[in-house]
């Protein structure tokens, strides 16, 4: 990723939109 | 994900306050329409893809994971108020595959598909070594202790003879060696302290259910019975809607979904 001086350039893993979150425990 | 891209579909994230409505509607139709066992709660969503539907409205396909609670499906406490079977008690999912139509803000279910299982023998011992695991509903075990709980519970009961609808689960204990039985009952035309057969006995047009749990404990000589049973309020006899091509029996299912449940009557424990 090439970015210009001064600007911020996002960084981490890209999220995934699915699955989704657990709400109790998996099984 | 915008339309337009060639698969005539849209990805929401799973998280979605959207996608959530849809899942929370899939949850409430399988406890509407589920005949036997307990009502279900949403655990994860997996998948959803929307697809626009002519002349209006939207298809979500959805694909969700279920967890059983401890709520038998005829009980009338609002699934949203029951609690998620622990994993120590042998915990069962479920893995369901929707498509809810979304029309004018209103959803609906199209189509359902969905299959339970228990969780696995190794999972139970990890996190518990000692918990009895689940055991078949037509082992001997199981079957005498559930014929002593009913046997027992229509003995001390004063009204109607209740019989066997089902067994819902059963776990055999090995120390103190017991068999611990949950079943479902139902309240019939005979009266429980003049039946000598109960074959003759036919369950009420209006009908009144139950649910019973019960630990029969072996002992030199002979054995102890120890059971619970809540009792249920009459409920009416409602039409359930049911999506295009699936035809599932209501009679029971109406009867577990009252829109505000009257107060159940716990009877015993009876030992």
């Amino acid at each position: 990723t090439v970015g210009q001086p001064g600007v911020a350039v996002a960084a981490g893993p890209v999220v995934r939109p699915c699955p989704g979150r657990i709400r109790h425990f998996k099984i | 994900v915008p339309l337009g891209l060639g698969l005539g579909y849209k990805e929401l994230n799973c998280d979605d306050p959207e996608t959530e409505q849809a899942a929370l509607v899939a949850v409430d139709y399988i406890n509407s329409n589920l005949l036997q066992g307990y009502k279900h709660t949403l655990n994860q969503i997996d998948k959803v893809k929307v697809w626009s539907r002519r002349p209006m409205g939207e298809v979500f396909e959805i694909e969700i994971d279920t967890l059983e609670t401890v709520c038998h499906v005829l009980d009338p406490t609002p699934s949203a108020n029951c609690s998620v079977r622990q994993l120590r008690q042998h915990a069962v999912e479920g893995d369901c595959d929707f498509r809810v139509l979304k029309q004018n803000g209103q959803f609906s279910v199209l189509s359902a598909k969905c299959d339970s299982s228990p969780d696995s023998a190794e999972d139970v011992r990890k996190v518990c070594p000692s918990c009895p695991l689940l055991a078949p509903l037509n082992d001997t075990k199981v079957v005498h202790a559930v014929d002593a709980a009913l046997a027992a519970f229509n003995a001390r009961n004063n009204g109607s003879y209740f019989q066997l609808v089902e067994v819902s689960r059963a776990q055999l204990v090995p120390l103190p060696a017991s068999t611990y039985v949950e079943f479902a009952v139902a309240a019939t035309d005979c009266v429980a302290q003049d039946v000598t057969d109960p074959a003759v006995c036919n369950m009420l047009a209006e009908k009144q259910y139950g649910f019973c749990k019960s630990t029969l404990t072996e002992k030199l000589g002979g054995e102890d019975v120890a059971v619970t049973c809540t009792v249920f309020p009459t409920q009416p006899v409602l039409p359930q809607p049911q999506p295009d091509g699936i035809n599932i029996p209501s009679s029971m299912v109406s009867s577990a979904t009252p829109e505000s449940p009257p107060d159940a009557v716990v009877v015993g424990p009876l030992v």
